[in-house]
């Protein structure tokens, strides 16, 4: 464990909780793409199912416990109890298009063709593209509360710092995994812009 | 391909 992914993590609990608390508080997922947060806990799913077969570290499993119950306590919100504020309007990017595309890619380039192996590389190929319903929904819409633009920093924020994590480990421990390095890449490049308007707005952000 | 590195990460 390093300073850089002890952050990225922090990060993104902050981000999971951020928004949970914006839903329950406002009680209204006005502007949040359902269809990420559905993204986002089949990610958490694909990925943790060594919650079952392997113990890492008392801190590893309770982070994944947390975040898989965030996410699906999410979705819950969105899509049942404060389902009259869901915007599915503006939430029309279609998930198939991610979802089959990245199943294909977890097939053909992974590190072991084992059933656990390859549905870890596609949560990782698709925890990287899983923000773009909630981005695109943003651009249709224009506009984005400040509470999920600050949702959406901590986001980013924290595969950025994975990324040195990984230049820390690569460094220190000789420890590098291209596959995991390469799609927090592309996720972090997918977040710049949005970066640039949070820093350069700070307010409400309109992409 | 390398040895599948062993997930440690979140």
């Amino acid at each position: 464990m390093n300073i850089f992914r002890l952050t990225g993590d922090l990060s993104h609990l902050a981000a999971i909780i951020i928004l949970l608390l914006k839903i329950w508080k406002t009680r209204s997922c006005a502007g949040i793409s359902g269809k990420s947060q559905i993204l986002f806990a089949l990610v958490f799913t694909t990925r943790y199912l060594d919650l079952l077969t392997s113990f890492i570290s008392l801190y590893n499993t309770t982070m994944k416990v947390i975040y898989i119950g965030c996410a699906y306590a999410t979705v819950y919100l969105i899509y049942m109890k404060f389902k009259a504020t869901y915007d599915g309007n503006h939430d029309s990017f279609r998930m198939e298009f991610l979802v089959v595309p990245v199943g294909g890619l977890a097939c053909l380039v992974n590190h072991d063709f084992s059933f656990l192996e390859i549905l870890w590389t596609f949560s990782i190929y698709l925890e990287s593209v899983a923000i773009l319903p909630q981005l695109f929904m943003i651009s249709k819409t224009g506009e984005a509360e400040t509470i999920t633009t600050h949702y959406l920093f901590f986001l980013g924020l924290y595969r950025a710092l994975y990324l040195f994590n990984w230049i820390w480990r690569f460094y220190f421990e000789g420890f590098f995994d291209m596959i995991a390095i390469v799609a927090g890449m592309v996720q972090t490049i997918l977040y710049c812009d949005f970066f640039y308007l949070y820093v350069t707005k700070g307010q409400g952000i309109s992409l | 391909w390398q040895h599948p590195p062993s997930h440690d990460e979140l």
